[in-house]
């Protein structure tokens, strides 16, 4: 553990609760993506199936625990509890286009071939690209209110992060893995489009909408 | 390289 990858699980955290708190204080899921959401729900259901089959520390047993927790919590308020506010007219990406392909890839390039290591592939490859639904409908109404830009940003630093950290462990460690590493940089890379209006619009004092042109 | 399939990160 070192300080980049806390920061980043302390931001991909921040970012969880963000969305959270959001959909609950405004009884409503408008702007978000219950697509983007499901594929989160999806990676960490693939990912930590390993809390069964190993034990690394109290610290990331516990942040799993969360995550799936609150993966499953935002699934329940978009579909079930606030389901009247979902947008759905407006949540149209075409999620077989990022699951087909994830499949198929986590298949054939793999550090093993086995079961609960494909399905840890399969979650980092489609990690990388499961905030596309999102980020296709900011762009497609032209807005994200503010607090879903934090979410986004906040979202967005964690993989950021991450790659700082795998840079560091790299020196360090002489500890590297590449499937994560170029996933992690596709992730990030997604992100910068809407990371460079985040930082020039955003700072903006009055602003509460900030646009993406797509 | 270290390329074991246990994964500590998150």
């Amino acid at each position: 553990m070192n300080v980049f990858r806390l920061a980043g699980d302390i931001s991909h955290l921040l970012a969880i609760i963000i969305l959270l708190l959001k959909i609950w204080t405004s009884r409503s899921c408008a702007g978000i993506s219950g697509k983007s959401q499901v594929m989160f729900a999806i990676t960490y259901t693939a990912r930590y199936l390993d809390l069964f089959t190993n034990f690394i520390s109290l610290y990331n047993s516990t942040m799993k625990i969360i995550f799936l927790g609150a993966a499953y919590a935002t699934l329940y308020l978009i579909y079930v509890r606030f389901k009247a506010t979902y947008d759905h007219n407006h949540d149209t990406f075409r999620v077989e286009f990022l699951l087909i392909p994830t499949v198929i890839l986590s298949v054939l390039i793999n550090h093993d071939f086995s079961p609960l290591e494909i399905l840890w592939t399969f979650s980092i490859y489609l990690e990388s690209v499961a905030i596309l639904p999102q980020l296709f409908m900011v762009s497609k109404t032209g807005e994200a209110e503010s607090i879903t830009s934090h979410y986004l940003f906040a979202l967005g630093s964690y993989r950021a992060l991450y790659i700082i950290n795998w840079v560091y462990r790299y020196y360090a460690e002489g500890f590297y893995d590449l499937i994560a590493i170029v996933a992690g940089v596709v992730q990030t890379v997604l992100y910068c489009d809407f990371f460079y209006l985040y930082i020039t619009k955003g700072s903006r004092a009055n602003a509460t909408e900030m646009s993406i042109e797509a | 390289s270290i390329q074991d399939t246990t994964h500590d990160e998150l």
